[in-house]
């Protein structure tokens, strides 16, 4: 499963 | 990576740095929440456990290696280096009050019932509010230096400025994840009181200090 997006921010 | 969250991400970077050297520079952690840096150190540390299991780019680990190396710098230098001038008896905020409902919040609001996920949110949580014992402090002191006040400011502009990067996100990419949207919301809410005393007060030269 793809990681949600916001986990690609600080 | 738009304007805002790159500005938000340095501005979060220029308020662990100028908390760590003020306290390296005057060798005191006076006026500073202990209990506030532990719980980021917590905050840091739950967040980025994605740092062992995937990549997104060298900016983002390195960010996260920085924050996470500053935090635990920062509970080293005020429980054991500067231990002395450390103000326990004015840093009483009880965070189980934090830790607690947030840790319980995080089980039950949640993207993904997963151990990685819902340590991701717990910290998404625990970070809105983890500033709360260090304005407590400070409105228990009545006062902060103004280097301090400055290291609050530029903490509370780094969530500020990630709102309007959710705001570009959702525009542009169609894009928003409500559970950082809404702790980011009330972790900025937090700071607009401080917001006030700053704009009114240190900016203008005075020391920050709260009517009796």
């Amino acid at each position: 499963q793809e990681p949600n997006k916001t986990h690609d921010e600080l | 990576m738009n304007i805002f969250r790159f500005l938000g991400d340095l501005s979060h970077l220029i308020a662990i740095v100028i908390l760590l050297l003020k306290i390296w520079k005057s060798r005191s952690c006076a006026g500073i929440s202990g209990k506030s840096q532990a719980l980021f150190a917590v905050v840091f540390t739950t967040r980025y456990l994605d740092l062992f299991t995937n990549f997104i780019s060298f900016y983002n680990t390195g960010m996260k290696v920085v924050y996470i190396a500053c935090s635990y710098a920062m509970v080293w230098m005020i429980y054991s280096k500067f231990k002395a001038t450390y103000d326990g008896n004015h840093d009483t905020f009880r965070v189980e009050f934090l830790v607690a409902p947030t840790a319980i919040l995080a089980f039950l609001v949640n993207h993904d019932f997963t151990p990685l996920e819902i340590l991701w949110t717990f910290s998404i949580y625990l970070e809105s509010v983890a500033i709360l014992p260090q304005l407590f402090m400070v409105s228990k002191t009545g006062e902060a230096e103004t280097i301090t006040s400055h290291y609050l400011f530029a903490l509370g502009v780094y969530r500020t400025l990630y709102l309007f990067n959710w705001i570009w996100r959702y525009q542009f990419e169609g894009f928003f994840d409500l559970i950082a949207i809404v702790a980011g919301l009330v972790q900025t809410i937090l700071y607009c009181d401080f917001f006030y005393l700053y704009i009114t007060k240190v900016l203008k030269g005075k020391k920050l200090s709260l009517p009796a």
